[in-house]
């Protein structure tokens, strides 16, 4: 049995289609507005972003205990992760910038990788016994 | 001394020689200026500037197109920001890394929590997140957690689970910082110093004056920089790359010759933070500024004084002119830079012609100049006094940070600056930000219904799933709508509809895509919001779309003043509200529509909030291309 089903109104009052997005005027102020999505925390707050259709189900009771592990750990293992990257990249980028810095006004005579700090440092001379290849 | 030593022992080469110095000195720093906004310009233009704006605006409620939190972003970002940095440029670490470690905290929760991440979730962790960047960018762990609350999450409601996140991120951030030790010396803060004399109650004027540069720093770099930002877009558009090679040559040129210029911002801040001789007369730090004493000769003096003045002066120019440039770039290390070399030029000065030597500590003025500064930028008060101790432990000092902050702060109020720069740059930017409506009653005078959009996209309860197809993917009926009153089927074909929900587009879209109906069964598949199965007959092919649909959108009678609706949607965090009267569907109003009506109500009153010298920018902007025309190769010689 077919129903009718409401075609899509386009307006509630007469006049033209569409939408008067543009009732207000454009300054500088709002010009970026459209490229962001207005995020609605009471509808969408507690939604998740993206429901995995493909949910694995607990066949058995090694996933199970998994799940149930997983759960009470996801918090705590997503915010160390997070953190641990965070570390490594700032790490990597202190050292980075340092050694380009330093390049600009001399070199180390030991290896010309290596920054002030590392050149400087007596770490070095423990690691330097080890074989150049390692050191580079 | 132990790099003293080291370069002593040859185990560091100095680059020797006239020219050559100088000559590695300008090539290197040009070379990784250009691979740097190569880098961004090509590969990942999202990486370009701070990138606080954008996220403050995200975690408000508004999301940023994916690609700004990609892997790819943090990938250049924490490639392109050494150069930049090394390059000589004035920008700094801190604005970039709040970028890659929210970065960090989008990809690893969408990857970890995949299924049960939720917006509300996700704003806690990216706060968190931004929290640790500055974190390990300044070596302060609390200050990362203060920084996170007060000037990221600051429009949204505070929550101790947001806090605990931050906290525990900052933790682990630091101990892996602390673990890698990229400082080689053991320490993750940048310098530590131990200022054992006390201050006196006599000092008191010189922190205002300090905290009164601090203010006045704030507010007219931020104006001149944001004019120059408009400068940069109305002329320099075309040439990002030319135009950062262009700055680095500059820099690179003018800083060569001022040491506190030459040095790397955090190196050069560390020696001005520097106490000069402890307690018991042993000098401990052999620079030339702590060789200053009664008898120095005056031109001596004046030699190190005109190149601190010069140095903070140069170095404020550069940062208005560096900072927005095509590179991932911040602006608190150099403005902190700034107020080091001014605090320490006032201690010269202090200790030249008024309490004499072994009274005041020098490098406390530099290190009180830096927090003024860096509060008169950011508009911050708590953040920047737990930052700044935690840079350099200098606690005894407590009272005069906190003396120098709050006369900062109170310029800033009093000379009508309402936000830091990342705040001032997201009205530049023109993205929306419901943070406290503006103090003038703007919106007390006009209701919901001036302000409502009456043409609404409303679709009805039940309507054929080939029919909503089309509606959704035909590019014809693409308005820029995000989503959908519900109405009744009774009130079909009546003027006046009741509305019983509403839906978001690309929920829609989502659940539509997800059914598998061949085109043909589509025509005769009746999609249901909210009848039940008994209300349709116990049909066959119907689906229902209830899940989706909010069936108690918030709705306001049209005499509802725009105050409370801005209010509505700040402290609830909806999206839209419907406007009904009697049950009818009057009208609906967005988020996104109290913003622009706000900002164009306030600027029909006020006139713009940033104003910009067009006729000095069309000069500056002849000037250059007349520079540009004789330079470029392939001028007509006929203008010779």
């Amino acid at each position: 049995m077919v129903t009718r089903y409401v075609p899509i109104n386009q307006s509630i009052e007469g006049g033209e289609d569409g939408v008067d997005t543009n009732r207000f005027a454009n300054i500088p102020e709002t010009q970026n507005f459209d490229q962001f999505v207005t995020i609605d925390k009471i509808a969408e707050g507690n939604r998740p972003l993206s429901v995995e259709s493909d949910r694995s189900f607990l066949n058995s009771k090694y996933q199970y205990y998994r799940e149930v592990i997983w759960d009470r750990a996801k918090t705590f293992i997503t915010l160390s992760s997070t953190a641990i990257v965070i570390g490594c990249i700032a790490g990597f980028l202190q050292v980075f910038t340092e050694t380009l810095v330093n390049w600009k006004t001399g070199r180390c005579n030991r290896n010309w990788l290596l920054n002030k700090s590392f050149c400087c440092s007596n770490v070095v001379n423990e690691v330097s016994s080890a074989s150049k290849v390692v050191l580079k | 001394r132990q790099e003293f030593e080291c370069e002593a022992q040859g185990v560091w080469i100095n680059w020797n020689g006239r020219v050559s110095p100088f000559m590695i000195f300008m090539l290197l720093s040009v070379l990784f200026a250009s691979i740097s906004t190569l880098l961004v310009k090509y590969v990942a233009p999202m990486a370009t500037g701070s990138g606080i704006s954008e996220i403050k605006v995200w975690v408000s409620g508004f999301e940023y197109n994916k690609d700004f939190l990609g892997f790819l972003t943090l990938v250049v970002k924490s490639v392109a920001l050494p150069l930049a940095i090394s390059s000589g440029l004035s920008v700094g670490k801190e604005g970039p890394s709040v970028h890659y470690a929210t970065c960090c905290g989008y990809l690893l929760t969408k990857w970890l929590l995949r299924d049960t991440l939720t917006y509300s979730t996700q704003y806690e962790y990216l706060t968190a997140a931004s929290g640790a960047g500055v974190a390990v960018a300044f070596g302060a762990p609390i200050g990362g957690v203060l920084f996170g609350l007060e000037e990221i999450a600051s429009a949204n409601r505070f929550n101790s689970s947001t806090l605990w996140k931050s906290y525990y991120v900052a933790l682990v951030a630091i101990t892996t910082l602390k673990y890698i030790d990229p400082f080689r010396n053991g320490r993750v803060i940048l310098f530590n110093v131990t200022y054992d004399r006390d201050w006196k109650v006599q000092e008191i004027p010189i922190f205002i004056i300090l905290g009164v540069f601090g203010g006045l720093y704030g507010k007219y770099i931020s104006k001149w920089n944001i004019s120059f930002i408009h400068f940069r877009k109305m002329y320099l558009s075309a040439w990002p790359v030319q135009e950062v090679i262009f700055l680095a040559t500059l820099t690179a040129f003018i800083s060569y010759f001022n040491e506190f210029l030459k040095l790397d911002m955090t190196e050069s801040m560390g020696i001005l933070f520097h106490e000069c001789v402890k307690n018991d007369n042993t000098s401990t730090f052999g620079h030339r500024l702590c060789q200053l004493d009664e008898n120095t000769h005056a031109l001596e003096f004046l030699k190190i004084f005109t190149s601190l003045c010069f140095a903070t002066v140069i170095r404020a120019l550069l940062v208005v002119v560096s900072y927005g440039a095509r590179i991932p770039a911040g602006i608190f290390v150099p403005s902190m830079a700034v107020g080091a070399t001014f605090g320490r030029a006032v201690s010269l000065l202090v200790e030249r012609f008024i309490s004499g030597p072994a009274v005041i500590t020098p490098g406390a003025y530099a290190f009180l100049g830096a927090a003024a500064t860096l509060s008169g930028i950011t508009n911050l008060t708590l953040t920047v006094v737990v930052i700044m101790f935690e840079l350099t432990g200098a606690f005894m000092y407590i009272i005069p940070v906190m003396i120098v902050v709050a006369i900062t702060r109170i310029i800033l109020s009093t000379s009508g600056i309402s936000g830091g720069i990342a705040d001032q740059m997201i009205m530049v930017n023109g993205f929306p930000y419901l943070e406290d409506e503006q103090e003038d009653e703007i919106l007390e005078k006009y209701t919901a219904e001036q302000v409502m959009s009456s043409k609404l996209i409303t679709i009805n309860e039940t309507i054929y799933l080939s029919e909503l197809e089309s509606f959704l993917y035909d590019s014809a009926s693409d308005f820029s709508v995000h989503g959908f009153p519900i109405t009744r089927d009774e009130d079909k074909f009546e003027k006046e509809k009741k509305c019983i929900g509403y839906v978001l587009k690309r929920h829609l879209t989502s659940k539509v895509m997800m059914q598998s109906v061949n085109s043909a069964k589509a025509q005769t598949t009746l999609v249901y919001f909210n009848k039940t199965n008994d209300d349709l007959g116990h049909r066959e092919n119907c689906i229902g779309f209830k899940d989706i649909m909010n069936s108690s959108p918030i709705t306001v009678k049209p005499q509802v003043p725009m105050s409370l609706l801005f209010r509505m949607f700040k402290e609830l965090g909806c999206k839209t509200i419907i406007v009904e009267e009697s049950g009818i569907s009057r009208g609906l109003i967005t988020a996104k529509d109290v913003l622009r009506f706000e900002r164009m109500k306030y600027r029909e009153i006020h006139g713009a909030k940033f104003t910009y010298n067009e006729a000095l920018d069309r000069r500056c902007w002849s000037v250059i291309n007349f520079i540009i025309t004789i330079f470029s190769p392939n001028r007509n010689d006929n203008i010779i």
